[in-house]
């Protein structure tokens, strides 16, 4: 995370490699499942023998027996509609929600979320020198209509994506990033109303963030829990 | 320090059972260790395998025969490993090869061997005995002769000859690095013994099999699962960890860069054949070229490395890293990964189209967007249905044709034949111009159970 400061995320877990190192971010949509991204996996059928998720912890690299961590095996990996770049992954086991582990919402289906919403995006990914990367780090930042947001891209957002508005200093995911939420405030709420992606640059001044809009695949996250 | 496991050749899941006549002539040692029923057919004059299984109880079974399709057959069974001693399976040598213990029985011109306890045509001073391995008329090397195993030769014109038997290095050369080397040589350049890959002494490591199943890390073979410039062991030497194997290069074109599969403008699977332009990190920093060590010193020498595309300053994988990477041009950042870089689109063509989503698509196609065949919509293997002829009687689910029965905004969908994946949608896209409409901002939904944080929690946990 560009621009971001140490902060809290429950619902944000670590994808560890089969080495154990940190590569993707994710989000808890419920006890057993993942949201991440596809771009973070060779395949929809990678075998993920060795794969884990890691939560309820705010450092990248916890010491052996920090309370409240939790690494859990992935067993299995569903890939989302074409187009989505989203990925479903199931732990092995449940995940124990308490005040460092709790799920996130999901927005209504194919809603779209109000231009101005407060949001956030968390991650362990890389800083470009502007935080500390062994720990949690989170940015705010406002959603922005895709009107407003294909004036800069010049008309290549498309509708199941979304956009949050840029910075001056530079504000954005990066990367190791890859996978995480753009959660936005609802009441006493978070939502997950997107999900990170790649983009050419991190944190690039005067740059909107574009995220996959997870409204409109929240039928087939459903789906695929529900199966 | 080496385990006498070491001597074996492990075969996963599978049983030897000997044929109806010599069934009686196998031992069974319950309960007792792995190592242990290792270290005792070692030290057994007619132990040559064993079948060690572990449900629903440890039993040892050493086994007078290795399966060599007349005395004894290999079953599947998912309770039991085989163990069969390397020298009587191995079609190699090391070294001169006095521990050779195959079945060739031909001299290298073609002249077939005399049995070593008879004296005829050539008289000699060998005699057969349990422990030397002078069996009938195999090829076999018990002076230690420098041109490897050989045999007295039934021709009365030519007393002996060898029978050329491959060193187990030269036997199967590699290509570039040798990723892929699936060999049987289980000793360093410096003759040390490999460690097992499934054992953690000597030396502890990162490396277990099960872990990294597309390494085949077999036994103490060599094999190379981190990219190195040849393949490596752990050795059962305390004092050195790992060292390289010697294993002949095969020579000629590496046949990696006659592979149609490099691709330029977008990446498959971990990106091990991409071999675009382009040259910076997904933040836009520019990428340090490859054969350059500044800023960052690094073992990807593209001489090394010949098969990798190592050019210019290319984003490539030469590591098996999770996409292509680079080194950075930043000294304060060491490498990242080219994530920008598209990942190519594995669907495959679709076959038809539907309107609006779906629902009344009445088409034959029945392959999902990867190509998996569709299940049947009204069995039950290898998906148990939830949705099924019976629970949606108007939807049309006859055989296994693609279908929408439950109004799936993304298109018809099916379960498939895939184990692994219980559905997926179909290789059909929506007909031309049609989209499905986006709601506008809904009334204010209420959450209860889900997205609370106790941002108290930050300032205790950092502290």
């Amino acid at each position: 995370i560009v621009g971001g400061t140490p902060g809290n995320s429950p619902w944000t877990v670590s994808l560890r490699d089969r080495k154990g190192k940190h590569f993707c971010g994710g989000s808890l949509v419920n006890s057993k499942w993942v949201i991440s991204t596809k771009q973070c996996f060779s395949s929809c059928y990678v075998d993920l023998t060795g794969y884990a998720a890691m939560m309820g912890t705010l450092f990248q690299n916890p010491k052996e027996g920090e309370p409240g961590k939790q690494t859990i095996p992935l067993n299995k990996i569903v890939c989302g509609p074409s187009e989505s770049h989203l990925v479903l992954l199931q732990l092995e086991t449940p995940a124990e929600f308490n005040e460092r582990v709790s799920q996130i919402c999901l927005p209504p289906e194919r809603y779209i979320v109000q231009e101005g919403t407060v949001c956030e995006i968390a991650g362990w990914g890389e800083t470009k020198g502007t935080g500390d990367e062994s720990v949690l780090n989170v940015a705010q930042m406002q959603v922005q209509s895709n009107s407003e947001c294909n004036k800069y891209f010049k008309g290549r957002v498309r509708d199941n994506e979304m956009c949050t508005t840029p910075f001056s200093g530079g504000v954005g995911a990066c990367e190791k990033d890859y996978g995480g939420p753009l959660a936005c405030q609802n009441s006493d709420c978070w939502v997950l109303e997107g999900v990170i992606i790649p983009m050419r640059r991190c944190g690039h001044p005067g740059q909107p963030n574009i995220f996959i809009r997870v409204s409109l695949y929240v039928d087939w996250i459903k789906k695929v829990m529900e199966m | 320090h080496r385990s006498a496991l070491n001597d074996f050749q492990r075969s996963e899941g599978r049983e030897l059972v000997l044929k109806s006549w010599n069934a009686d002539r196998l031992t069974l040692l319950p309960g007792i260790t792995l190592e242990e029923c290792a270290k005792r057919c070692s030290q057994s004059l007619d132990c040559r395998a064993f079948n060690y299984e572990f449900r629903p109880s440890v039993i040892c079974k050493h086994l007078p025969w290795v399966d060599d399709g007349d005395n004894a057959e290999v079953k599947r069974n998912v309770n039991c490993d085989l163990y069969e001693m390397k020298v009587y399976v191995r079609k190699c040598i090391v070294g001169k090869g006095e521990d050779y213990r195959g079945k060739v029985s031909k001299t290298q011109s073609g002249k077939t061997c005399q049995q070593w306890w008879s004296k005829f045509p050539h008289d000699h001073r060998w005699t057969p005995s349990p422990t030397n391995g002078l069996e009938l008329n195999y090829c076999r090397n018990p002076d230690g002769d420098r041109i490897g195993p050989w045999c007295y030769t039934t021709d009365p014109e030519r007393r002996y000859e060898s029978c050329n038997i491959p060193l187990c290095k030269d036997e199967v050369c590699i290509n570039c690095n040798g990723e892929d080397y699936r060999g049987q040589v289980d000793h360093t350049v410096n003759g040390r013994e490999c460690q097992r890959w499934d054992q953690q002494y000597p030396h502890q490591h990162i490396y277990q099999p099960e872990k990294y199943p597309d390494k085949s890390l077999d036994d103490n073979y060599c094999r190379n699962p981190d990219a190195s410039p040849v393949p490596w062991c752990y050795t059962t030497d305390p004092d050195v960890e790992r060292e390289n194997c010697d294993i002949r290069k095969c020579s000629g074109i590496p046949k990696r860069r006659l592979r149609p599969s490099y691709t330029t403008n977008c990446f498959r699977g971990r990106g091990e054949d991409y071999r675009g332009k382009v040259n910076e990190t997904t933040s836009g920093i520019a990428c340090q070229k490859w054969d350059a060590q500044f800023p960052h010193e690094h073992p990807f020498y593209p001489h090394t490395y010949e098969c990798k595309g190592l050019e210019e300053n290319y984003c490539r994988n030469p590591d098996g890293s999770e996409a292509p990477w680079c080194f950075t041009s930043l000294p304060e950042m060491r490498t990242a990964l080219c994530l920008q870089i598209k990942r190519c689109a594995d669907d495959i063509e679709a076959e038809d189209c539907y309107h609006e989503n779906g629902k009344n698509y009445r088409g034959i196609v029945r392959k999902t967007r990867k190509g998996i065949i569709c299940q049947k919509w009204s069995a039950n293997t290898p998906h148990q249905t939830k949705i099924n002829p019976k629970t949606h009687p108007d939807a049309n689910l006859t055989e296994n044709y693609c279908r929408n029965p439950d109004g799936d905004l993304h298109g018809p969908w099916c379960y498939t034949t895939d184990p692994k994946t219980e559905f997926d949608y179909c290789a059909i896209k929506q007909c031309a111009g049609e989209k499905v409409p986006i709601m506008r901002p809904a009334e204010p939904v209420v959450f209860n159970e889900c997205g609370k944080r106790d941002d108290r929690m930050l300032k205790s946990r950092l502290r």
